[in-house]
């Protein structure tokens, strides 16, 4: 049942039980030193006075019996400023967020979201890695491409080249050319023929 | 394989044998090579 | 504030005890010394007292100072007056670090998926435009081998 105030020790930098027993050890000891140098001095007096019939045990048995009696009030007082202090002052109400926690009400993530959100986030990266490799075939496709083009294009720059040199030779179709020619040569055989015949 | 997964798979997948494309014109080549020499000899025997 | 609440509570303290033991307390004590010296034991018990609060007083600056306590109290003096219309209890660390800071991390890893999810989109754009090209690039070659074709074709 004892609250560990954690909270507070978050805040403070230390937490304020431990604040409150460095409080009551310094006062106690300052109560001890003081009745201390009270006996003390009283002894040092009477040593001054000459024929004096106290003995030092009867002052220090004074001493004692005041000392206890302060120490029980110091111990009751104590007590209830402690039961103040920690209530009122090195206390952090329930409904009160620190600043440095403010993002634990903002984004109230259970480890089963954080979980799902770092696998999404490993979902997108991979993603991500596969777009980048299929930009770069895309890429090497085009670059592909650009040479199969120029390929394909000097071919037809070829075959366009064969219809100039033909046209330029004034043949503009040699279908129609071959069949003229091979018309002729078969006229200029039956020709022959003809006048190897009438020649006989 | 892993490119069918991305947003322009199927088009990566279906990438044509450009070496193929080539090869073929090779064969064209060297039919129009045939042609030429065919045309060649009518030519001499019409002659 | 909580400054002057933890001074005030200080000073209460002392007083109580400081009347506690009183001067008549302190001479019924030494009671036989009192009757012998009654001038001398007023004047120690003058110095008792005084040393004892001076001592006290230091001690609780000292205090104060180390651990910054006048700045934390105002500092939390505000904090709490901030949160005066949040009535429901706020959030405490659970105790198990692996569940709290899961919260702390969440708003990077947030940032992190827009920013991955933003560089995907972009990369899948610019990936459609160089699909686009590419079938673009398809359909003229597949324009030339038909144009070779034919040429073969006529030729033939």
């Amino acid at each position: 049942s004892v609250n560990p105030m954690v909270y507070e020790a978050q805040f403070f930098g230390f937490t304020p039980q431990t604040c409150m027993l460095r409080v009551y050890i310094a006062f106690q000891d300052y109560l001890f030193e003081t009745m201390q140098v009270v006996d003390s001095v009283i002894l040092k007096k009477l040593d001054a006075i000459p024929n004096c019939k106290i003995s030092p045990s009867e002052i220090r048995k004074s001493t004692e019996k005041f000392l206890l009696f302060m120490k029980e009030h110091f111990e009751k007082l104590f007590g209830k400023m402690e039961e103040v202090l920690l209530q009122l002052v090195l206390n952090i109400p329930k409904n009160v967020l620190l600043p440095e926690d403010k993002v634990q009400e903002q984004y109230p993530y259970s480890k089963e979201q954080l979980q799902a959100l770092q696998e999404e986030i490993q979902q997108l990266q991979q993603q991500y890695r596969a777009e980048a490799a299929a930009g770069q075939a895309l890429r090497a496709e085009l670059e592909e491409q650009k040479a199969v083009q120029a390929e394909l294009e000097k071919i037809l720059q070829w075959f366009d080249g064969l219809d100039n040199i033909c046209r330029e030779h004034g043949i503009s179709n040699f279908k129609e050319s071959f069949a003229f020619l091979t018309q002729n040569s078969k006229k200029l055989q039956e020709l022959l023929k003809d006048v190897e015949v009438k020649s006989k | 394989g892993d490119y069918l997964q991305t947003s322009q798979g199927q088009i990566i997948s279906s990438k044509p044998n450009y070496q193929q494309i080539l090869e073929q014109q090779g064969e064209v080549l060297s039919c129009m090579e045939l042609v030429f020499n065919e045309l060649q000899q009518t030519v001499k025997l019409l002659q | 504030g909580r400054a002057q609440l933890f001074d005030t509570v200080v000073d209460t303290f002392l007083q109580k005890l400081v009347a506690a033991g009183s001067y008549q307390r302190f001479a019924s004590c030494y009671r036989r010394f009192y009757k012998l010296q009654p001038e001398l034991t007023r004047g120690i018990y003058e110095q008792f007292i005084s040393q004892l609060q001076a001592s006290i007083k230091e001690e609780i600056q000292e205090i104060k100072q180390e651990g910054n306590l006048e700045m934390l109290f105002n500092s939390l003096d505000k904090i709490v007056e901030e949160a005066k219309t949040q009535e429901e209890p706020a959030w405490r660390p659970s105790g198990v670090p692996e569940e709290d800071a899961g919260s702390a991390l969440a708003p990077y890893l947030l940032k992190h998926r827009a920013y991955l999810q933003r560089i995907l989109r972009e990369k899948q754009e610019e990936n459609r435009q160089a699909a686009e090209a590419v079938l673009a690039g398809r359909g003229r070659i597949t324009e030339l081998q038909q144009l070779i074709a034919a040429h073969q074709q006529a030729w033939q």
